[in-house]
């Protein structure tokens, strides 16, 4: 049951990457049962991520943001703050998708505050892109341009020419 | 206030091509 389990995982992935999401999404659905079975938080934690990313690309962004919701609270249980980091920068995405920009600024802002934490210029350089861009999309301009010129400052430490 | 369609929005899309080639792996 345990190999079903991980089998079921690489059968998602790879139709993921094949592009095939809907087959992706019932491959994850069958990880995530056999992860609870064993209460495999961790393997719960990547099939939520995965499923999350399946209907992205599926165009369902609420149903997106709640399988991120999953793996940012099961992030969370398992200390982990770099998983926690990506679910928080995969939901103001989302958000930003859904034209939600008031609640995507509420999660880039929390993926900001991790990344300053773990010293990742990279995951602060793109947090201050996206709040940039919330901040535009909501008309505030001298917030827009405060983090434009963090973004700015980031891309020039790290030689982000882009 | 939603004036910007998210799609164009340059952060999102290059946040969508990385995830096209992201998953966890078991």
């Amino acid at each position: 049951r345990a190999a079903q389990g991980r089998t079921y995982g690489n059968l998602g992935n790879t139709q993921y990457l094949l592009g095939n999401f809907q087959n992706a999404v019932l491959a994850h659905e069958q990880r995530l049962l056999i992860a609870k079975e064993f209460g495999d938080r961790a393997a719960e934690r990547r099939a939520y991520c995965n499923l999350g990313n399946a209907y992205i690309f599926l165009g369902q962004f609420e149903v997106a943001a709640e399988h991120y919701k999953r793996t940012l609270q099961l992030a969370r249980q398992l200390r982990d703050r770099a998983v926690e980091a990506q679910a928080c920068y995969s939901l103001g995405n989302t958000y930003t998708l859904l034209q939600d920009y008031e609640r995507a600024i509420d999660y880039h802002l929390k993926h900001l505050v991790i990344a300053q934490d773990l010293r990742d210029r990279i995951g602060e350089g793109r947090a201050c892109w996206s709040l940039g861009n919330a901040h535009t999309a909501l008309g505030n301009h001298e917030q827009a341009l405060h983090f434009a010129e963090k973004h700015l400052e980031i891309s020039k430490e790290i030689g982000d020419r882009n | 206030a939603k004036r910007m369609h998210a799609i164009q929005v340059d952060s999102v899309q290059r946040w969508m091509e990385d995830l096209r080639h992201m998953t966890e792996v078991e």
